[in-house]
């Protein structure tokens, strides 16, 4: 599955991604529903305002009235007029880890999702296809948990302190030299939590629409002007690029002192991946510097898990910021940066991160460790490698077979995260509800978080998910198509 | 209210609002005409110029808070397509209302004052004016 | 079941559901008998 052709312009390998129009009649009946739901929303409020209905939901007490509101009131219309009558297929409380299988608390509700209650009982062994768990690293048991059990015993749970004082551990050390290697750059340091190593210290930020809200977050928190380029669309970025340079800064029409890109390597609510050989084409032209979010590709895609630098086949040194996570490969938690010596220096010094959160937990640092000595084939075994080839032999046999029982599927072939369009907002709290009633356990995603005819099923793949347990899942997946009628493709495999 | 298919839904709305008051035996067909024309600009002036905020959390730290739907369309880009688009379309409205209503005069000053509140807040020069 | 999905009534409590059958019928019966008559 990783044979790279060593011919060809920018890309060494076939890079097919998808994204199927909705089809005209299933929009227009999408928007008959939310508006059926924002009619019935109004009455219900209607209903509360007038206390002819109890209100569940908070809001400013009688005495408060006159101060600043603290509730915007308007502004979770949605929340309680929408998101509350399917909300039982979100938020789902597991008791175990999230692998291949998970084991899920049964709770019930008796007002319309306003208040849920536990049964006691545990839904067991239900197929997990909502987790970030790409290498199937998140278990409890084997050589991972064995290194990270001893280094609890020996460092505690925590540092409760940040990386610039007394959280500075010789495990956080070893995990940035691992990163470094692993990256192939110069340097790496590990972050806390993926918010803050998005805070770019930048001035002109080109940022790709659909980027994960903690880019989003970062890129504000830098004060950089920010320009939205259209997903993973070159055109635009090009003529951002261009006008940047042509123009220069508003009113001023000085010069940028710096034009950072940022992209994200997959897009996890999309499932595409980058055109990075574009990109970093783009980037050497207009002179301008590249942070890559691997958030999601670290460990899931590349011949050797090394993301989508080595799956394009491109020089990790081209990208000037390399970011991503030990969440969704690795099993652990936060992140790192890498990139130039005198970057990580500075971040080092100056990120918010280091001076203000408190470091890693040991122990998750040495899952990390053990998980990306796996990886890397450190660990003298081929687990590692046996992972990776099985992530991506899974990725292609569901893509494919979920494309011919006639799902719209989303993104690119290659990518582990499988959006399954399902559009009509009841259909959402169907899907999840139909799903988990025959075990499967997946997650959905409706507006605001997508477009509003772009609802969706957002399946995670992973190594862990042997062919039995994907087969068991895509004929569940295929009754419930047909049951609900979500077959909407009209793109049919040519034999 | 440029993703695919909002446009066709609007028409379609319309035309199903107008048939089903065309469908109310004591309605004639000019009080049907002015009814449609009337509760549709009602709706859209609502919606559009009435409603401020977003009915989600935006991550735009509250910005949207204080503008209307139609300050909001297109980042405040003026001219667009949709802009265009929901600006025409009261006026075809009212020139169908006003024919099937044979210019009779009760019927043109409620429909023409009906127009006016809906394309008024559409001006250019109105966008953040309160 | 297609019915309930597609029109979201799949989504709200009995009470809302009833009163949205209702005005659907009844809006269905009044276009049904306009335009018999009128055909």
């Amino acid at each position: 599955n990783h044979h790279i052709a060593h011919n060809g312009a920018l890309y060494k390998r076939p890079f097919n991604e998808a994204f199927e129009e909705t089809p005209m009649l299933v929009a227009v009946l999408t928007y008959v529903g939310y508006g059926v739901l924002t009619l019935f929303g109004y009455l219900r409020d209607f209903l509360r305002y007038w206390k002819i209905e109890t209100c569940h939901n908070t809001t400013d007490r009688e005495e408060q009235l006159d101060f600043v509101p603290l509730y915007q009131d308007f502004e979770n219309f949605y929340t309680r007029n929408l998101y509350m009558r399917i909300r039982d297929s979100w938020n789902r409380p597991i008791c175990s880890v999230p692998g291949a299988r998970v084991d899920m608390m049964e709770r019930v509700s008796h007002d319309y999702n306003w208040t849920f209650k536990y049964t006691g009982k545990v839904i067991k062994d239900v197929i997990n296809l909502g987790s970030y768990n790409y290498l199937g690293y998140a278990q409890n048991n084997g050589p991972l948990r064995e290194s990270a059990a001893k280094v609890l015993a020996q460092y505690g749970a925590g540092s409760c302190s940040t990386r610039q004082e007394m959280g500075n551990l010789d495990k956080h050390e070893e995990l940035e030299r691992l990163v470094a290697r692993f990256l192939g750059v110069d340097h790496g340091t590990d972050m806390c939590n993926c918010m803050d190593e998005q805070s770019e210290n930048g001035c002109l930020i080109l940022s790709d629409e659909l980027n994960h809200a903690s880019l989003v977050l970062g890129a504000r928190l830098s004060g950089a002007t920010i320009r939205v380029f259209k997903h993973n669309n070159m055109q635009s970025l090009e003529k951002l690029l261009k006008d940047a340079i042509v123009y220069g800064q508003p009113r001023t029409h000085r010069p940028w002192k710096k034009i950072l890109i940022v992209v994200e390597a997959i897009y996890s609510m999309e499932g595409s991946i980058v055109r990075l050989p574009e990109v970093i084409a783009l980037k050497k032209k207009y002179k301008s510097y590249l942070y890559l979010d691997e958030a999601h590709s670290i460990g899931a895609v590349g011949p050797s898990g090394r993301g989508v630098v080595e799956y394009f086949g491109l020089n990790p040194q081209d990208v000037d910021i390399m970011m991503g996570t030990f969440t969704k490969s690795f099993g652990g938690a936060g992140g790192y940066i890498g990139g130039k010596k005198e970057l990580i220096d500075y971040l080092r010094v100056h990120s918010h991160s280091a001076v203000y959160a408190t470091s890693l937990s040991p122990p998750v640092v040495e899952q990390s460790i053990t998980a990306m000595k796996s990886v890397m084939g450190e660990d003298g075994t081929t687990i590692g490698k046996q992972r990776i080839q099985q992530l991506s032999e899974n990725t292609k046999y569901f893509r494919r077979r979920l494309k011919k029982m006639g799902f719209i599927i989303y993104g690119n072939e290659d990518s582990p995260i499988i959006p399954l369009m399902l559009y009509m907002p009841a259909k959402i709290g169907a899907f999840g509800r139909e799903m988990l009633k025959r075990h499967v356990a997946v997650v959905v995603v409706g507006f605001p978080a997508t477009p509003i005819i772009e609802s969706r099923a957002r399946i995670c793949l992973s190594a862990a998910h042997t062919r039995e347990i994907l087969d068991i899942a895509l004929k569940e997946l295929d009754e419930v198509g047909d049951l609900l009628q979500i077959k909407y493709s009209r793109h049919r495999l040519v034999p | 209210m440029n993703s695919r298919g909002i446009w066709l839904s609007y028409v379609l709305g319309i035309g199903l609002l107008h048939i089903v008051l065309l469908s109310i035996p004591f309605f004639s067909v000019p009080v049907a005409w002015t009814l449609t024309n009337v509760i549709h600009n009602l709706g859209m002036y609502v919606f559009l110029h009435a409603v401020k905020g977003t009915p989600f959390e935006t991550p735009d730290q509250g910005k949207a808070r204080l503008l209307t739907h139609w300050e909001q369309l297109d980042y405040g880009v003026q001219f667009t397509s949709s802009r265009k688009f929901f600006t025409i379309s009261p006026i075809i409205l009212y020139f169908l209302a006003s024919f099937y209503t044979k210019y009779d005069s009760t019927h043109f000053i409620l429909n023409t004052a009906s127009l006016l509140s809906v394309l008024i807040p559409k001006l250019p020069q109105l966008h953040g004016v309160r | 079941y297609q019915y309930l999905l597609i029109s979201c009534s799949y989504v709200l409590e009995p009470w809302e559901q009833s009163m949205f059958n209702t005005v659907i019928i009844t809006v269905v019966g009044m276009v049904v008998y306009t335009a018999y008559v009128f055909i």
